[in-house]
């Protein structure tokens, strides 16, 4: 059921996001979540993360529940920034922002740090989908990256010495071109 | 925009993706 409601909150923020970038001038706002929503957010999607499994192997539908709460993570985090960045006119609309998003990371990466800790396989699944995180809010050119990366890069080196040469270019291309 | 749009529709393509695999 969480799963689910992750899942419809996702599609509704890809759809707010879709709209602010086709109609960047429009006057009407689509921000169908509030920025405070934050926390709230991060809990479902801890829930989520709770049913990842510590010593057996996880299943598709584990699996594809931890890719979904990664893209969450990046709907939010994009989402977040977008909304700021209509709201340029407002002073503090940026420090709210990055406050929002901090909190929300703050809470969920203790989570994938526990879930890339459990086996080098855990770890290379979660750096897979957090390295395609990365590279997304890079592409997107987010502010928030530079704020995030050094709390998210942890994660990439929990099994440092087990790092793939492809996973270790990808995380240099990351480092070598900050937004 | 148009970067946002290409990671936008990225994401789409993923859970779709993901929404066949649950059903």
């Amino acid at each position: 059921e969480c799963v689910a409601h992750l899942r419809l909150l996702s599609w509704i923020i890809l759809g707010s996001l879709n709209h602010m970038a086709m109609c960047p001038s429009s006057d009407v706002p689509c921000h169908p979540l509030p920025l405070d929503t934050s926390l709230q957010i991060a809990d479902l999607a801890l829930v989520v993360l709770e049913s990842y499994p510590e010593h057996t192997k996880a299943s598709v539908y584990q699996m594809s529940s931890l890719a979904q709460v990664f893209i969450l993570c990046q709907l939010w985090t994009i989402y977040c920034e977008q909304v700021a960045v209509f709201n340029t006119s407002h002073g503090d609309m940026y420090r709210t922002t990055c406050l929002a998003v901090m909190e929300f990371w703050m809470k969920v990466a203790p989570t994938f740090i526990q879930i890339a800790s459990y086996s080098k396989s855990h770890g290379e699944m979660v750096n897979l989908h957090l390295l395609s995180l990365l590279e997304g809010l890079q592409e997107v050119n987010s502010s928030l990256l530079v704020q995030l990366y050094p709390m998210l890069v942890t994660i990439l080196y929990i099994h440092e010495g087990s790092l793939s040469a492809g996973l270790q270019h990808r995380i240099q291309e990351i480092q070598n071109c900050p937004p | 925009n148009k970067a946002l749009l290409k990671c936008l529709q990225r994401l789409q393509y993923k859970m779709g993706q993901l929404e066949v695999q649950s059903s």
